[in-house]
Parts: structure tokens; C-alpha cells; sequence
């Protein structure tokens, strides 16, 4: 492509997480990854590439409106240190939406990658939306991205949509760390018996299909959406993760 | 908006099934509601409206490519005889991704709308994609929609995003017909005792918020992904849903 691409700055890693199918947990992925990682000593920073449904600020508990000194946008921070931005942070109302075409949606994007004063970081995390789009586009082409974690889940239909990610990704030569499934089934809390809600799991085999590392599947939990609605991510752990993480 | 509208052809209704979140049952909906109108015998159509994430032609188990006849498209029809049009059938590979922008996806919009020939319809549903951005700025400015039907899930996350997308609405004149909350629970098919998921139901509260008619919820059920994943939703039936499209 010849579009020129972002400096790397004072970002050792800038790892991307997508899946192309919307609510597989992405999102979820993309704090849990960064939260363990930040819980081992490491400098992180999110940035939220969902621009129009973004919720990174509230998986962390986040509303306080990012401040602009000498033209640099300052990131937030959470309540363990991850340096986050996020589109939710700067609108007035969590719940306003976002009426924005591509070119505007190209143009905050840059804005959240140059003009925002991450400092020196040994990880940048970017949470993607679903789709094959301008976000994908703009990222893949102006960013210096490391690697992509894929995220899906049980069904046929969402490996179909992710497979369309990772075929994204190879023609457009942005390298993959490998695929985790999420939502693999769920343990009764009443009776404790597996229940495979959206089929047997196929992340494996899906990753063996495109020569991918398969990093492992976590479970449904009733628990992860309490967590996550009560901007309480950070305090949400789980030994699966660590082997993920790792 | 100074755009204007297409013309109506012969179509009686044009309903919108959205959210605003990605993965919580859109295309689902879209998908059981154009099945149980088109049993109580209407002619009904699907525009799958998710360019670059289309599912509508799995949920269906529809693979043959649209013939085209004197420049006018010619949908795919269901077993039941649901006028269908879906972007993965139009690929080579249904895991071939979409990799367009905004003007190239508005564009594709425009031919599925007037390209395609519909013939008369009493009802066509338009399954749209996640997000804010393009797709929905160009259906709600071009196309004479009757009404929305939006869908969420119990989630406070899943709430503040769907009603970015209710405000999208407002914002934009376009009428909405109701709420319909997806995934409210789940019964165990081993102890029957109810599992809340994603926390307790909220979708007739944020109805309520917003002055909208609640249609009802639909629960988790694992033999859902069975169906369309083989692609045989239109034989999946269920109470509820009779309830709601009434
Ligand atoms: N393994 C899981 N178990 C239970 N809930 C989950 C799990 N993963 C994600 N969730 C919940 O599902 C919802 C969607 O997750 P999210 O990360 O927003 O998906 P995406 O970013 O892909 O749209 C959130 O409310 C989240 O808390
Ligand atoms: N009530 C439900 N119970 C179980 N599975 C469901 C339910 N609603 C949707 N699903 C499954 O969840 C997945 C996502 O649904 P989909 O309609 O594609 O969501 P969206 O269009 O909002 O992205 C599909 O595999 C579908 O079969
Ligand atoms: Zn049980």
C-alpha cells in the first residue's frame, strides 16, 4: 500500500484485537489481555477503534473527560494505570451517538494515534468494531501494527465472519499471533453440567485451518457481564486468561 | 435531509431490524420475523444490509448467486419463498471478505435497493449491520423506511449502546416500532432452573426510557445456533415470536 505508514513512537508492541463478527468479545478480550499484562508490571495503553459503539471507558469504570495540554490529548487512566482512550470519554452523554461517515471516522482515529501523548508504552492494545471496513482499512494500512489477536466463538456463522478477518489480514500482510475462542460453553451454576450454548467448540480447528496459534478458549460466565457493567474489569481474573496472556 | 428519498416501488412496508451492538440477535430477528410473516402468508422479502459481515444467506442455507435478467438483479428465494438478497452471495467464497469503504458500500446499497428486482412486497426487512456510520446514514437518509424494531440484550453495555442507536433514530425522524430484547435468559436443559447470563432483563425498562413498545424477549436456547447454522431457521418456531410480530 502506498499509503506512508504511523512511526512507531515510544510504542514497543501494538497488538490488534478483531474478530469481524460484532459481540464475540473483543472488547472483553482487549481488557482482560491488557489488564493481566499491566497486572505483570507492563506499561499499557488502549486505545478504542470502535468509534461509534465504543465500550473500553466503561468495561474500566471510566466517564472523566480526557484534558488537552499544548495540543496532546492526555489519556485517561485506569485504576491499575492502563493508559486508555476511548470516543465514549468525549462525549457529553455516554448514550449520544455517533453520526459519523468514514472520513471522519479515518480522521479521529489518526487523531487518537498522533495526537494522543501515550508516552512510552511496552503495549498498545487496539479493540476493534466488526466488519471489514474503513476502520480495518485505516488501521492496517497506517499503523504499525505487530500482530492481531482474532477472537471468536462456537458457531459456524461467526467462524464464517471471523475466517473473512483472517483472509483480510494475509492479503493485506499484517501478521496474526493467533485465535482465541471465547464463549466455548457454560457450567450450570446450579447443576454444574456443560452446556455447549452455541455448539461444540471449533477454535482449534479453525485455527489449524490457517495455520494459527490457537491460544485457548474461556468459558461463558455469568459473572463476566456483572464485571464488565460495573466497570470493574480490572478486578475480573481467571487462570485461563494467564495461559492466553502468556 | 436534503437527499433524496427513493420511491417506494411496490413495496407496502419497509421495517428496519437494528441494534447498534454487534452479536446480539439482529439477523436472528430479521430472520424469524420475516419467516413467521411469511407463513401467516404475506410475500415478504430480506435485504441483508451487513455488506461486509452478511449472514442472512446461512441463516437460510442459500448459496446460488443471483441471476441477473435485462440489468435487473433477481433475489434468491427461500424454501418457504422469502425474496432474499445477501452480499455472500454474490462472493466466490462466503469467507471472502469485503474490503470497501464507505462510498463503495452506499454504492452496493443503492443496487440492492433499486437494482433488485422485489416485484411487490407486503413487507421488506433490512438487517443492519453494527455501528452508527454509513449504512445507517444512508438507509435512514435514501430509503422510505416505515419503521425500526430495535434489539438488545439484558446487558447495561448492550442498553447504552442500542440507545445510541434509538437517538440515531430520533435525531433522524425515523419512526420506531419497538424494542425486542434477545438472550433475556436461559433455562438449563438439564435442571431447568433459569440462568440470567447477562444479567437481569432491562428491555422493558429502557422501552419505557425511551417511549417505545416493548415487543417482548426471546430466551437463550442452544438449539438456535443448531438452526442457522444448518441454515434451516425457517423451521425453527417458538410462541414468543408469534407474540412479537403480532
Ligand atoms: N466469556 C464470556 N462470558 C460471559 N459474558 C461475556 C463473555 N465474553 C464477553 N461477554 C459479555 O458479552 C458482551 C459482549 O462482549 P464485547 O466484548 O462487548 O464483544 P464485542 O467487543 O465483540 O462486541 C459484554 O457484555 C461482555 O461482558
Ligand atoms: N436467543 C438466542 N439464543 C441462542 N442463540 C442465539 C439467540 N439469538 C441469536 N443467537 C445466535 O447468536 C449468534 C449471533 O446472532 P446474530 O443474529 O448473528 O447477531 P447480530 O446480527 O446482532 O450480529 C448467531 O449464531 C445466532 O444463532
Ligand atoms: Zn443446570
Amino acid at each position: 500500500s502506498m499509503i506512508p505508514k504511523f512511526g512507531k513512537q515510544q510504542l514497543k508492541n501494538i497488538i490488534v484485537v478483531t474478530s469481524g463478527k460484532g459481540g464475540v468479545g473483543k472488547s472483553f478480550v482487549s481488557s482482560i489481555l491488557a489488564s493481566y499484562l499491566r497486572r505483570s508490571g507492563m506499561s499499557v495503553g488502549i486505545l478504542d477503534a470502535d468509534i461509534t459503539g465504543s465500550s473500553i471507558a466503561k468495561f474500566f469504570g471510566l466517564r472523566e473527560r480526557p484534558i488537552v495540554i499544548a495540543d496532546k490529548i492526555i489519556p485517561v487512566q485506569s485504576k491499575n494505570g492502563i493508559k486508555i482512550i476511548s470516543m465514549n470519554l468525549l462525549l457529553p452523554e455516554e448514550t449520544n451517538p455517533v453520526l459519523w461517515r468514514g472520513p471522519l471516522i479515518n480522521k479521529i482515529l489518526q487523531e487518537f494515534y498522533e495526537r494522543v501523548d501515550w508516552g512510552p508504552l511496552d503495549i498498545l492494545v487496539l479493540d476493534l468494531p466488526p466488519g471489514t471496513s474503513d476502520t480495518h482499512l485505516t488501521i492496517y494500512q497506517s499503523y504499525p501494527v505487530d500482530g492481531i489477536i482474532f477472537v471468536s466463538t462456537p458457531q459456524d456463522l461467526a467462524a464464517m465472519i471471523v475466517e473473512k478477518g483472517i483472509n483480510m489480514a494475509k492479503i493485506m500482510n499484517v501478521p496474526i499471533f493467533g485465535l482465541v475462542e471465547n464463549m466455548s460453553h457454560l457450567v450450570c451454576p446450579y447443576c454444574n453440567k456443560e452446556i455447549e450454548l452455541y455448539g461444540p467448540p471449533q477454535g482449534a480447528k479453525v485455527a489449524e485451518l490457517y495455520n494459527l496459534n490457537f491460544l485457548g478458549k474461556i468459558p461463558l460466565d455469568p459473572k463476566i457481564s456483572t464485571f464488565t457493567d460495573e466497570g470493574r474489569i480490572e478486578d475480573y481474573s481467571n487462570d485461563i486468561i494467564k495461559e492466553i496472556s502468556d
